[in-house]
């Protein structure tokens, strides 16, 4: 039906979000990475990882407050995929490209580790 | 025409932006 689209929203709710994490607003979890914490909404978490979707409905864990990842999880990697959650960029850069695709495959991020394959796909091919 | 409005496209804010 008729509408009036407003095509930048949805970019507007994730800014307003990340701002909420940065001042600790309504943050409801912390992830424990490598002896690294870091403050986070569940919502958002379980709309971006299939490993958090599956934490979070699972009706013994959805109302833990910290949740202690692999001790194989590398936490650089955990907070570059955490600040994409909310900001839909992911830096490229040679050095953390394996360490991002690792974990994004751990979170069960299929669409980013499956870029990340690509781009490295195509960094080999030049 | 048929009564109703064509969609339109908003490019602006639409929402506040919280402060940092």
């Amino acid at each position: 039906d008729s509408c009036i689209q407003f095509t930048r929203h949805a970019g507007d709710v994730l800014f307003n979000l990340n701002r909420l994490r940065s001042r600790d607003i309504l943050t409801d979890v912390t992830i424990l990475v490598d002896h690294q914490r870091f403050r986070a909404h569940k919502t958002v978490l379980m709309a971006c990882s299939g490993l958090f979707y599956a934490i979070f409905t699972d009706q013994l864990k959805f109302n833990l407050n910290l949740i202690s990842l692999d001790p194989d999880v590398d936490a650089e990697g955990f907070g570059i995929l955490l600040d994409f959650m909310y900001t839909s960029r992911l830096p490229l850069r040679d050095s953390s490209i394996m360490v991002v695709m690792n974990t994004a495959i751990y979170l069960q991020m299929d669409h980013v580790a499956d870029t990340c394959r690509r781009y490295l796909q195509s960094s080999e091919d030049i | 025409r048929d009564g109703r409005l064509p969609t339109v496209k908003e490019a602006g804010r639409s929402i506040h932006e919280i402060p940092r």
